[in-house]
């Protein structure tokens, strides 16, 4: 059951996927599973909806796991999960968040990639597409957006950990979130867990021009890094994609925010500095733990300033 | 099952763009099989890479030859992933 559910071990995609059907049951009031589509190698693509009812209200996308060997993200996505259902109804800006939007969660976004990482080589960053003319296999998911798709810091070389695909949307992963968030229409904040450089960002990627919306961006994103400080002390940087890392073309976020969707961020989750995708299990509930504040302020910043 | 045994994580620090620039042509030699886990972009920011254990030697020499600091991250992936592995069978044999 959830209850007897081990938060701070890895899980294969097999038993997060059951999993999400036990939090369902055990929140069948709150918790919904949807299929958004099928991998490449037909895996289903679940998103777990939390939605105290309505007919699409605004909403917030989370998605973890979209790079596959950072593990760290999938199990904060579980923990994260979890959290939210158990927090609504008690803490009072869940509840008021929930009462008014409904928040999507998808934990496995690249499920082939996970999967592979289980049987085969636990160090693989992208799907697990085909590429025609090449023996390398798979496109990295977070260069495959439309929104300066094929620019620069992404590859066109299959090869390439940062293949950015033979065109935009080429990925069905990716694809599947672009035909959700356009169908429902009302998305208000994606975010977008990754990990180990411990980082908010916003975009821009494929740009270095700041966002018309970059003041109140970087002030809530100040606001979110110093709210995860203070649970164990780890420090974050932020502030644009192209500023605070790389140029990099493609991106999820910067999609997200060039169709409509103003709060849009991606997060760099913790290393200790000496593990990176291979950080201990021990360490998942705290890196969940301490990423949950500044969540919490990015979600109630959106239901907070409705737009 | 792709084994990772004796490949180490070099963390690399930049100290200028031409180190940068020099990392990037490091990735680009697909011989070395230079695995990014953080990509190089300004001067100052740590870049991990991963290097399988035949050529670290080379790469370390390229480092070397360039000025570069750099200090070893990770001393064997494989032993890590080994833990790893082991640690979720515990998990599930405690669950059982």
């Amino acid at each position: 059951s959830s209850r007897t559910f081990d938060f701070s071990s890895y899980h294969t995609i097999d038993e997060i996927y059951d999993w999400m059907d036990v939090l369902v049951e055990d929140h069948p009031n709150l918790v919904s599973k949807i299929q958004i589509g099928q991998s490449y190698e037909n895996r289903a693509l679940y998103v777990l909806k939390f939605s105290t009812g309505g007919w699409k209200r605004p909403a917030i996308w989370l998605d973890t796991g979209i790079h596959s060997r950072e593990w760290i993200t999938q199990a904060t996505g579980v923990w994260t999960a979890n959290k939210i259902a158990k927090e609504y109804g008690q803490d009072p800006s869940v509840t008021a968040i929930l009462d008014s939007m409904d928040i999507f969660l998808e934990i496995v976004t690249n499920p082939d990639g996970f999967a592979f990482t289980h049987s085969s080589n636990r160090l693989w960053r992208k799907t697990r597409s085909l590429n025609a003319g090449s023996r390398c296999v798979g496109v990295d998911p977070n260069r495959n957006w439309d929104a300066g798709f094929g620019g620069a810091g992404s590859s066109s070389n299959p090869c390439s950990e940062t293949y950015h695909g033979p065109h935009a949307h080429s990925e069905r992963e990716v694809r599947a979130i672009v035909d959700f968030i356009h169908a429902h229409g009302n998305v208000k904040s994606v975010i977008s867990i990754h990990s180990y450089s411990q980082m908010l960002l916003f975009p821009y990627g494929y740009r270095r021009e700041p966002t018309p919306d970059h003041q109140e961006m970087n002030e809530l994103a100040k606001k979110a890094v110093s709210d995860l400080a203070a649970v164990f002390g780890t420090k974050y940087t932020y502030g644009s994609i192209a500023n605070t890392i790389y140029m990099a073309g493609g991106t999820t976020i910067d999609w997200a925010y060039d169709n409509g969707v103003k709060y849009s961020f991606t997060l760099e989750l913790r290393d200790s500095g000496r593990y990176g995708f291979l950080l201990p299990s021990s360490q998942i509930v705290p890196t969940a733990t301490e990423t949950w504040p500044a969540l919490l302020d990015i979600m109630v910043h959106v239901l907070e300033h409705p737009y | 099952e792709q084994l990772f045994v004796g490949d180490q994580v070099l963390r690399v620090t930049a100290r200028k763009e031409e180190q940068i620039a020099l990392l990037r042509v490091l990735g680009e030699q697909e011989e070395l099989q230079v695995d990014f886990w953080r990509h190089p972009n300004s001067p100052g920011h740590p870049v991990d890479l991963r290097v399988p254990f035949l050529n670290l030697h080379g790469v370390k020499k390229f480092l070397e030859s360039h000025n570069f600091s750099y200090s070893i991250m990770i001393e064997d992936v494989q032993e890590l992933l080994d833990e790893e592995k082991e640690s979720m069978r515990r998990s599930r044999r405690v669950k059982r």
